[in-house]
């Protein structure tokens, strides 16, 4: 059963969280018992999704230390068939430097993804920046991971480097595998953003590319103000109906 | 004597190393003998001052680990006061995690930085995105920090949890002031742009928010693309201008 898909990218403000909870919210409304996970400590997963407020709640940095099980830090959302998993007390303390050791050192997100596997939750990871101590741990635990590409010169110029850790991490766990690149924030007018997904369809093996690509919209920058994933908010915006038509070919391709 | 500026914010894409470059790139167009420092493991400064290549060549990796001294990794650009330092080899390896403890367990960044100081640099250093250990050794050296934040509603989210993260810096490192926060990507015809960059300026205190704001532009993403920095590029671009008023002032406020 592949079931925990990653998303994944070193370089920051690509469109993983917006991936992430986009893809999430877009499986749950098709009927798919979905779990989102944030393990960034920036914890931008929970704005996504109106869950915001004063406290934070237990969440990942709590199940990690022993403290709460995880019964105790699967939140609800809006929608029945998504479940939420934020990243806990770090994203108000910030204290990343700790939350990165504590992820490092312990073996229990494994087990946290697992057992949600097993009662059968489709699970989809958010993941910080970079190629870090976090990052690793959840490709360690992953089945399938996504890497989202802004259409812009400088997310495509560190895309080597990208590939480069992903492939290293596929040869450290052979059960992992790379889904595939997702363009985003892709501007039809503008000839730059053109070029560029051309530029990395032409260089890059086919099936390596997804075919849908993700447009930029203000809808979508909205939402987050919002609380909403974008395709709740706006489904007829392009920027939703790309995530909806992302979510049922990695639906089909995932839950067997 | 302060000189090293560094650029820092935990959310990614928010326009750090693009502020870093533009800085430094405005301050040597004045005059001021500049060194750009690129901490980030991506190495993406390398793709904005034209040097990229095949061999990335020695770096800031190589210093720490005593391979190299200052005069083996200073690289000239085509501004005759602008030096730069890049990452080095782990830009094409990828392997964030290795040189993340290299910079947490080596005192020679602090060295480094102090030894161009010495030689009469102003010193501008680009950081990874998060709060991790990278930022806070570079934070441990620097005498003043600039935050880019993004006019996009969740880049204004993680606002607190920076800020929280500064400030602790800054408590244990006395010598180190927050210079202010810069907006950038602004758009001038989004309304909700225009609501994100009033409620930062009406929520933080006044000389927090530096006044000029750098718009979100075409030429600043092109210039990425070719290599230069938007400053010299096309220095007429709104977003050129507005990095070189913030040039000016960091300038006066920091070259004694
Ligand atoms: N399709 C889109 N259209 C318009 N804006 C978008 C789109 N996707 C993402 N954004 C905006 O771009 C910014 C970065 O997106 P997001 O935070 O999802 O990236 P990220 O890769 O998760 O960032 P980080 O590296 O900080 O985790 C956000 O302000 C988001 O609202
Ligand atoms: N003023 C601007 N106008 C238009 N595009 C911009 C502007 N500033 C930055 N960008 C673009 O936004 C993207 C993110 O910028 P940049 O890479 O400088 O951010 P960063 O904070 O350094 O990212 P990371 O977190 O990955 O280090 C880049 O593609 C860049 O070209
Ligand atoms: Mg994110
Ligand atoms: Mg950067």
């Amino acid at each position: 059963m592949t079931r925990i898909l990653a998303v994944v990218s070193q370089k920051g403000g690509v469109g993983k969280t917006t991936t992430a909870i986009n893809v999430a919210a877009a499986l749950a409304g098709r009927g798919v018992k979905t779990l989102l996970v944030d393990m960034d400590p920036q914890g931008s997963v929970r704005f996504g999704v109106g869950l915001q407020g004063p406290a934070v709640g237990p969440g990942i940095g709590d199940y990690l230390t022993g403290a709460k099980e995880l019964k105790d830090i699967v939140r609800g959302t809006a929608l029945p068939f998504l479940r939420v998993l934020l990243a806990g007390a770090v994203a108000d303390t910030g204290d990343h430097a700790a939350y990165q050791s504590l992820v490092a050192s312990s073996t229990r997100l494994g087990e946290l993804l697992a057992r949600a596997r097993d009662r059968g939750y489709l699970v989809v990871v958010d993941t910080p920046p970079g190629l870090g101590p976090v990052v690793h741990r959840v490709l360690a635990v992953a089945d399938r991971v996504i890497v989202p590409l802004q259409c812009e010169p400088l997310a495509l110029q560190t895309t080597s480097q990208m590939l480069k850790g992903i492939r290293t991490a596929v040869s450290e766990h052979p059960a992992l595998k790379l889904e595939g690149i997702v363009l985003t924030m892709f501007e039809e007018q503008s000839a730059l953003s053109r070029r560029i997904a051309d530029y990395v369809r032409r260089q890059l093996p086919k099936d390596l590319v997804f075919d849908v690509m993700i447009p930029r919209t203000a809808a979508t920058v909205e939402a987050f103000a919002a609380g909403q994933p974008v395709v709740l908010r706006t489904p007829d915006d392009p920027a939703a109906r790309a995530y909806g038509e992302l979510a049922a070919l990695l639906g089909k391709r995932m839950v067997r």
